[in-house]
């Protein structure tokens, strides 16, 4: 009987560790432990084998519910918008988040999935006047995808303005989806948050109606700064998903488990390389094999 | 914060004048979920917590000082020592802020080398790097920034860009005229460059990449071979979470690492990557970004650090 017991306790404690290991935080490896030791009890279970197998079951079934929870939040939220102000003119997808997590890049995927595989006419917006090259790297961007690219004027500074001018361009010459690529910030600097809250502010009053998608994007290996991150992004901007970048790496972005659960923002797409065709829609499943590996 | 937590901890220990196994036990767990919060790595942490249990047990308690904040000056000194400082040389001491980050090289040009992965913000400390390099006390010097990332979109140009916000020469091939280039090339070409102008420094931006990237971690070896630098580089972003300590282990197998700079320290996050980065290789972060701007790279002090991950 002893023998039974310690291997289902090393099973726990080799769990534990995984889970740790992965981001998930402290605080939700504790509940999940705690849930694992009641079903341990209640359903007897004897091998490391199967206490494995139940926790896989109930995060699984954790993250799919909250995923679910989250995306009929942000639903509910867009169509009372669009109740107050009428449909937008034209889709906009506005890609935010920190410095370097892969907003460009994605930005550049999303544009090349929504030409090839939806058949949209689709403007890149190239909204990052401040970073060294970022227009450069947005408009090669632009050209293996095949998509046309709205870039400021010369000298022209203003994010915002950059923006104006672009669904102005949009709505005339009759774009169906608007990608607005921003300059990376840190969600502690406040100025660069009230930028922001500018430009979401701007877009929708000139597209008349509420951005279709404002995404978060935030990168696998990110610790547990990135639930602190999140919720300071819901907070001032409103963010509608989150697309997880670098997925391809070692990272298994545990924080993605707190995101989901706690803020309610839903995973829209994931980042797993640095070509075109690297975007993936969210897999729940896929996501938490890979965190138990 | 976990200052205040162990206090409240160990005020039930004040009447004790001696910390046992069982009254230590609640603070230990105290202490660990805090370094995890913090982001340092599960198994860092468990390593240090038993050395803070073994000096716990031993500390004689001293007049006029409670055992909790003994406790929390013994956790704080642990952080500083693994941080690679000295507990009892503050940040705020001369000889600790002058002392000079790099060692002295004889030969010509002094090669710096940046790895690390995607986005973790090599191409700006790069430059950074070159603004403080170039400004030395001692008189002008010569350095030289080689954009040896020719996969990333832009990158070249990027690094153009910065080099000419702070009056500094970029060596970049042009694929266009000379067909398409590789990383070890413009490297390689560069060190020539560098040694026949009579360059000072040399420092190296390469393209960022995964660890399970076997090729691109078998160029950046290549890269290192080609140019032997004096000191190689890994940045790492501070946001990084439990994997700092396997990328870091990775890159140092891989091409043995001199140093690090952790980034985006202007941030709320608590950057205890820099532990796991110090332990796993045993080199020291040498300087932190603080911002965007080129004059945002400032001295990595442990002491610092040791506050901020406590919290
Ligand atoms: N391996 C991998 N790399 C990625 C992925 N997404 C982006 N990257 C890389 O991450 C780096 C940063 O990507 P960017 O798109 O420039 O990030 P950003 O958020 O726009 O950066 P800033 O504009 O500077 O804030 C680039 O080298 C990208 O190729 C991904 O899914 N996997
Ligand atoms: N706030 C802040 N941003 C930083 C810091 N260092 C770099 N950045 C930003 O982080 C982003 C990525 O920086 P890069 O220098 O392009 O990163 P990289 O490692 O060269 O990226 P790749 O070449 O794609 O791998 C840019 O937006 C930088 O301005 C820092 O210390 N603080
Ligand atoms: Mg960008
Ligand atoms: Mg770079």
């Amino acid at each position: 009987n002893m023998g039974r017991l310690d291997q289902v306790d090393q099973a726990m404690k080799e769990i534990e560790n995984v889970l740790l290991g992965a981001d998930l935080g402290v605080g939700v490896v504790d509940r999940l432990i705690q849930d694992l030791r009641r079903d341990v009890a209640q359903k007897r279970l004897r091998s490391g084998v199967q206490v494995r197998a139940s926790l896989a079951a109930s995060l699984l079934s954790l993250l799919t519910q909250a995923q679910t929870e989250a995306e009929k939040r942000v639903q509910a939220e867009r169509i009372s918008a669009e109740r107050m102000s009428g449909s937008p003119a034209c889709e906009v997808l506005l890609l935010v988040g920190t410095n370097g997590h892969g907003k460009t890049t994605s930005a550049a995927k999303l544009a090349y999935r929504l030409r090839t595989q939806d058949k949209k006419k689709v403007l890149l917006v190239a909204a990052d006047t401040f970073r060294a090259a970022a227009v450069e790297q947005l408009a090669e961007w632009a050209r293996r995808a095949g998509v046309d690219i709205a870039v400021p004027l010369e000298n022209q500074k203003n994010a915002a303005s950059v923006a104006f001018d672009a669904l102005k361009r949009a709505t005339d010459e009759r774009y169906d989806v608007v990608i607005i690529d921003t300059s990376g910030r840190l969600h502690t600097n406040e100025n660069l948050m009230d930028e922001m809250k500018k430009l979401r502010r701007v877009v929708e009053r000139q597209v008349q109606g509420p951005v279709t998608e404002c995404l978060l994007v935030l990168d696998a290996p990110s610790g547990r700064n990135a639930v602190t991150a999140a919720r300071q992004w819901l907070k001032d901007v409103q963010v509608s998903g989150l697309v997880l970048t670098k997925l391809d790496g070692t990272a298994r972005a545990g924080f993605v488990v707190s995101v989901v659960q706690e803020l309610g923002i839903p995973v829209k797409f994931v980042g797993v390389g640095e070509t075109l065709n690297d975007l993936r829609d969210f897999d729940p499943v896929a996501y938490i094999d890979g965190l138990l590996l | 914060s976990l200052t205040e937590n162990l206090q409240r901890t160990f005020s039930t220990l004040r009447g004790l004048d001696k910390i046992t196994e069982a009254n230590i036990e609640p603070t230990l767990i105290e202490v660990r979920r805090a370094l995890l919060e913090a982001d340092v790595n599960v198994q860092v942490v468990d390593n240090l917590l038993a050395s803070i249990r073994e000096q716990a047990l031993n500390m004689k308690v001293v007049q006029g000082v409670t055992p909790g904040q003994q406790f929390i000056k013994a956790v704080y000194d642990e952080l500083v020592r693994l941080l690679g400082g000295d507990p009892e040389a503050s940040s705020s001491q001369p000889e600790v802020s002058k002392a000079p980050v790099f060692a002295e090289v004889t030969t010509k040009p002094m090669v710096i080398l940046m790895a690390g992965l995607q986005g973790a913000g090599k191409t700006t400390a790069t430059a950074k790097l070159a603004r403080l390099l170039q400004t030395d006390k001692r008189g002008r010097k010569r350095v030289l920034l080689v954009a040896a990332d020719v996969q990333r979109p832009a990158a070249v140009e990027q690094l153009i860009t910065l080099g000419k916000q702070i009056n500094t020469e970029v060596f970049a091939l042009n694929a266009e005229k000379s067909g398409p280039v590789t990383a070890l090339e413009v490297a390689s070409k560069a060190l020539d460059y560098a040694k026949q102008k009579g360059f000072d420094f040399m420092v190296v931006d390469t393209a960022g990449r995964q660890v399970i990237d076997e090729p691109l971690m078998q160029e950046l070896a290549m890269i290192k071979k080609a140019v032997s630098p004096a000191e190689t580089l890994l940045v790492v972003d501070a946001m990084i979470g439990q994997e700092a300590a396997n990328i870091t282990r990775a890159f140092h197998e891989n091409i043995g690492i001199t140093g690090a700079i952790l980034t985006k320290m202007d941030g709320d996050t608590r950057g205890g990557a820099a532990l796991s980065i110090k332990q796993v290789s045993g080199a020291p972060i040498k300087f932190i970004g603080v911002g965007e701007k080129l004059d945002k790279l400032e001295k990595f002090y442990p002491d610092r650090m040791a506050s901020r991950i406590l919290g």
